[in-house]
C-alpha cells in the first residue's frame, strides 16, 4: 500500500528530532495533540539551531536540511 | 561554539590516536594523511599534541564500522550520517567511528576523510555541534579544499576555552561568517540569478529571493564545491541562463547550479591584455547583450553576440559611471546599475548617466 509521503515525512521529521534533538515522543501516544505539540517545539529547537526560519512546522527549507549528510552525533543534549 | 555537557577534557595535552582499519575506497597513505591533517588543525590553535601508535590502547581510536556496530549508534548506509566520535574518556571515550558504506576521498568526489575526521576529533577533544553555520563544528557537511581549510574563529575560540592557547609566539586567528544585517557589510561579487540575487561574501552567499523574507545564507562549496571560496566577481547571462564567476585570472560558467564542462578558462581568452590578472566586478545588460567588466578604474566592454571585446577599450570608470576607484560588484536590476564599494552602494542610472541614490550595501537584505 503505498505509504502517503505525508507520513514519509513525518516519520523523516521525528526520528531526525529523536536522534539529534532528544525528541521523548512515544511511539503511539494516546494523546495525539500532546505528541503534536512535543514535536512542533523540538522543530523549532532545530530550527533555531540550524539558523533556519523559526515555524514549528517542517517546510520545505527544514526537510531539505534534514536530509543533508551530517554528523552523527545529537545537537542538543548528550 | 558548544562545549560538551559537563565539559570532559583531556588530563595531559600530549594524546595518542591509532588507526584501526581503512576504508578500501582510499590508497592507505591517502587516509594516514587525511587523519594526519584533521589532528593538524587542532595542533595548531592548542597547546595539544597527537602521537600516532600502531598498537595497543590509544587514547583516540579511529576505525571504519558498518551498520550495527556495538556502540549503540548504528549507522545507516550511504549518506545520512556519516560518522560520530565519543567526547574524551576512558576506552571508547575520544574514539571516532566512520560510516564504511560513504564513498570517502580525498577530494570533493564523496565525502572528504579530512573534513570529516575534522569534525569527529572536535568532539573528541570535548567539543559539541556550534550553530555557526560557517564553523567546523557544524552539524552538516561542507567540502572545503584541505588546501584552502583554515579553522573558523567560532571553533577556535571554542577548543581554546578548553585547552588554552596555542604555544605559538603569534596566535592563530580564524575567519568569521558574516552576517547579513552587519552595516559594515561588504561583497565580493554580486550578480542575479532567474529573478534572485546572489551576493558573494568568502566561502558564503547569501541567495535572496526578492519575494521572500528570509536572507538565504548559503556556503558556496554546498552548492560548488570545486570553488569553495573568495569569489571576486560574477555575472549572470540571461539568453544563455548561465551565471559567470571569476576568481583571479579563471573563470568558471555555471549552467544553474552545474559548472559546466572544460572550465575554468583563462580571463585573457575573452581578450584582456596580459597586463590584468584578476576582475574586480562585472555585469551584463540584457537589453544591449553587452558585458562590462570592471578592472581597478578602468573598464571593458564585451560583446556577448560576437564573443569578442569592444574596439576603444577599456575607458576610465569616473568617465561614464561617475564612481571613482576600484569597485568590489555590480549588477543590473531593472533599469538600474547597482554599483558596491564598501559599505556603500551606488544607483546608477544609465540614462541620465548620474548616480541617483547612495545606499547601504546590504540594503537588499531583511533587517
Amino acid at each position: 500500500v503505498p505509504v502517503d509521503p505525508e507520513d514519509d515525512t513525518a516519520r523523516l521529521v521525528e526520528s531526525y528530532l529523536n536522534h539529534f534533538y532528544g525528541l521523548k515522543t512515544e511511539a503511539h501516544s494516546r494523546f495525539r495533540g500532546k505528541k503534536i505539540e512535543a514535536v512542533s517545539e523540538t522543530l523549532k529547537e532545530m530550527q533555531l539551531f540550524l539558523g533556519l526560519e523559526v515555524t514549528g512546522k517542517y517546510d520545505d527549507e527544514t526537510t531539505k536540511m534534514m536530509k543533508q549528510p551530517r554528523c552523527g552525533m545529537p545537537d542538543i543534549g548528550n | 561554539y558548544v562545549l560538551t555537557e559537563g565539559h570532559p577534557k583531556w588530563s595531559t595535552n600530549d594524546l595518542t590516536y591509532r588507526i584501526i582499519n581503512r576504508t578500501p575506497d582510499m590508497r592507505p597513505a591517502d587516509v594516514d594523511e587525511a587523519i594526519k591533517q584533521a589532528f593538524e588543525v587542532w595542533s595548531n590553535v592548542t597547546p595539544l599534541t597527537f602521537r600516532r601508535i600502531e598498537d595497543g590502547e590509544a587514547d583516540i581510536m579511529i576505525s571504519f564500522q558498518y551498520r550495527d556496530h556495538g556502540d549503540n549508534s548504528p549507522f545507516d548506509g550511504p549518506n545520512g550520517i556519516l560518522a560520530h566520535a565519543f567526547q574524551p574518556g576512558l576506552r571508547i571515550g575520544g574514539d571516532v567511528h566512520f560510516d564504511e558504506e560513504e564513498t570517502w576521498t580525498k577530494d570533493s568526489r564523496g565525502y572528504s576523510l579530512f573534513n570529516v575526521a575534522a569534525h569527529e576529533l572536535g568532539h573528541s577533544l570535548g567539543l559539541s555541534h556550534s550553530t555557526d553555520p560557517g564553523a567546523l563544528m557544524f552539524p552538516t557537511y561542507t567540502y572545503v579544499d584541505p588546501k584552502e581549510f583554515h579553522l573558523h574563529q567560532d571553533d577556535i575560540n571554542g577548543i581554546q576555552a578548553i585547552y588554552g592557547p596555542s604555544l605559538k609566539p603569534v596566535q592563530p586567528t580564524g575567519h568569521s561568517t558574516p552576517e547579513a544585517c552587519n552595516p559594515n557589510l561588504s561583497f565580493d561579487a554580486v550578480a542575479t540569478l532567474r529573478g534572485e540575487m546572489l551576493f558573494f561574501k568568502d566561502r558564503f552567499f547569501w541567495r535572496k529571493h526578492p519575494q521572500r523574507m528570509d536572507n538565504g545564507f548559503n556556503i558556496i562549496s554546498d552548492f560548488w564545491p570545486t570553488l569553495s571560496s573568495g569569489i571576486q566577481a560574477a555575472y549572470e547571462n540571461v539568453e544563455k541562463d548561465q551565471v559567470v564567476v571569476f576568481k583571479e585570472s579563471k573563470y568558471w560558467v555555471l549552467n544553474g547550479f552545474d559548472i559546466a564542462y572544460g572550465y575554468p578558462k583563462r580571463i585573457h581568452q575573452l581578450g584582456f591584455p596580459r597586463t590584468v590578472k584578476r576582475i574586480n566586478a562585472v555585469f551584463s545588460d540584457e537589453n544591449t547583450r553587452k558585458t562590462y567588466f570592471f578592472v581597478n578604474d578602468k573598464y571593458w566592454r564585451y560583446d556577448e553576440n560576437t564573443q569578442s571585446m569592444d574596439k576603444g577599450y577599456p575607458r576610465k570608470i569616473i568617465k561614464d559611471f561617475g564612481i571613482t576607484g576600484k569597485v568590489d560588484a555590480v549588477f543590473q536590476h531593472e533599469d538600474y546599475i547597482y554599483f558596491f564599494r564598501g559599505t556603500n552602494q551606488y544607483q546608477f542610472d544609465p540614462k541620465t548617466k548620474r548616480v541617483v541614490r547612495i545606499l547601504r550595501s546590504n540594503s537588499w537584505f531583511t533587517c
